[in-house]
């Protein structure tokens, strides 16, 4: 059965989160009031992403966006701390 | 190319490595095989010699699995399939293979080579590329082994901290 959309939104953002926190030094996001806080600079380290891979620089979790965290890849993070 | 910040290099030419252990998929010899082939793409495109060691090395390569107590726990199958650490002491130059991923010598999912050379770069002080031909992009990319060869943009990265080979022969 396909998943209630809401359920596919939660889990992209899961998704874009970790990705974040691993790979662009984007700090743990713990609750729902940092979660809108943090939201300008996920938006900043996913245009930072999609740059580095050559994608369309939306800020946004687009479908390319999303099908490229996915891809296996090495741990090592692809920005600096 | 990109160099990690910091410009960490190793401060001679002759480095020595060791096989910590082994994973299951692939025979000792196999996995000896992969592992000195990746470390020959980088000497091929530098002065850096490498040296198998019995003991303390500079470079270790290891299988683990989940959390193996350097801070950065594998995730299991797919996902991430190995990381590496900068020049330096200690855990410094070591590559870390997850023990959960398929590693093989083919062109299925994943060949070992492929992923100790990238790793290998980090070891040596290269961090990830943008661009999508370069062994270090950091998405996995199936080549075929038997013909690899080092593409530009990681011969530029490589020299840009080491220097040419001393061999007459260029990459």
């Amino acid at each position: 059965f396909p998943l209630p959309p809401q359920h596919n939104e939660e889990k992209n953002i899961k998704t874009v989160q970790n990705y974040l926190e691993k790979f662009y030094q984007l700090p743990k996001i713990r609750s729902q009031s940092t979660r809108m806080h943090s939201k300008s600079v996920i938006v900043e380290k996913l245009k930072e992403m999609q740059q580095f891979f050559g994608l369309n620089v939306t800020g946004k979790p687009d479908e390319e966006t999303l099908e490229m965290m996915q891809k296996p890849r090495c741990g090592v993070p692809d920005s600096s701390e | 190319f990109m160099l990690t910040p910091g410009n960490p290099k190793w401060p001679h030419n002759n480095l020595t490595y060791r096989i910590i252990n082994y994973t299951p998929q692939l025979s000792q010899a196999d996995v000896e095989a992969a592992i000195k082939k990746a470390l020959q793409v980088w000497s091929d495109a530098s002065p850096l010699k490498f040296t198998i060691s019995q003991g303390k090395a500079d470079i270790n390569f290891v299988f683990v699995q989940r959390v193996h107590g350097d801070n950065s726990p594998f995730d299991g199958p797919n996902g991430i399939l190995a990381h590496a650490f900068q020049p330096g002491q200690g855990i410094g130059g070591d590559v870390h293979f997850d023990a959960e991923e398929t590693w093989t010598k083919t062109n299925e999912n994943y060949n070992l080579f492929l992923v100790a050379a990238h790793e290998l770069g980090h070891s040596l002080g290269l961090s990830h590329s943008s661009d999508p031909g370069a062994l270090m992009y950091p998405n996995y990319a199936f080549s075929e082994p038997s013909t690899y060869s080092l593409p530009q943009d990681d011969i530029n990265g490589i020299q840009a901290i080491y220097g040419p080979t001393d061999s007459p022969v260029q990459p």
